[in-house]
């Protein structure tokens, strides 16, 4: 999961 | 009604008037618009009726697998109303020397395909954003963490495919299963269009932005 920071970051995302 | 109105709309390529046609300035164009319509439809999926109550690991799981799906089916219905063209994006429209130029002649093709089966069944924005989410809870992928919740977003899709169909396509009883048998050839176009890719960024000619790679990455 460690590699995947950027899609983990959008979907955590609220907006 | 919900997927309706979760609809991106479209974005535009900008290619650098500066620069002077060639292969790498297409792909270049083509990575960089990639990479900005990934970035909104993670912000569609999340507004998908039960996407968002899966958990992040799955929801990570499916935009892994399904992603490029998305993309070309989003290319392939910009496309329907142009004759053997694809509308990459409003300002960016690929015609076939185009393509020839770009290297991309053979998946142009492969995307044309498709754009001919929708066209041929008049294919509808109801039916677009349906398909589209059926596509992304349809991935397969193999990391599956809650495969029942999963089928249940699935079901919801479908049923919602099915009842679209049933009250406006009357005439057709089998048009949301002829719909569905499309799938097949767009996961097989997705493949060949994610292979080309990798082998675009073994190259090292093309720049990428980071959540491109990141998720060209996760399909290698």
């Amino acid at each position: 999961k460690e590699k995947h920071k950027i899609l983990h970051q959008l979907l955590q995302n609220s907006t | 009604s919900l997927l309706l109105v979760a609809e991106p709309e479209g974005i535009f390529a900008m290619p650098d008037p500066t620069v002077p046609e060639s292969d790498i300035k297409a792909l270049t164009t083509l990575c960089d618009l990639a990479d900005r319509e990934l970035v909104v439809n993670i912000g569609w999926a999340k507004h998908i009726p039960g996407f968002p109550s899966l958990s992040l690991a799955d929801q990570m799981s499916l935009l892994q697998s399904g992603w490029m799906e998305i993309l070309i089916l989003r290319v392939v219905f910009r496309s329907l109303a142009l004759e053997d063209k694809l509308v990459y994006a409003e300002d960016y429209i690929m015609d076939e020397e185009q393509s020839k130029l770009a290297g991309l002649l053979d998946l142009n093709n492969a995307i044309l395909q498709l754009v001919k089966k929708y066209k041929a069944m008049g294919l509808e924005k109801e039916e677009f954003v349906v398909l589209k989410a059926i596509a992304l809870a349809n991935s397969d992928s193999i990391q599956i963490e809650d495969l029942e919740a999963v089928q249940r977003l699935q079901d919801v899709l479908h049923g919602a495919l099915q009842d679209y169909e049933a009250t406006h396509r009357l005439e057709d009883p089998r048009r949301a299963g002829k719909l569905i048998m499309t799938l097949p050839l767009l996961r097989q176009t997705a493949a060949r269009a994610v292979q080309h890719f990798c082998s675009i960024k073994q190259d090292g000619r093309v720049p990428m932005h980071k959540l491109f790679l990141e998720l060209l990455e996760a399909k290698a």
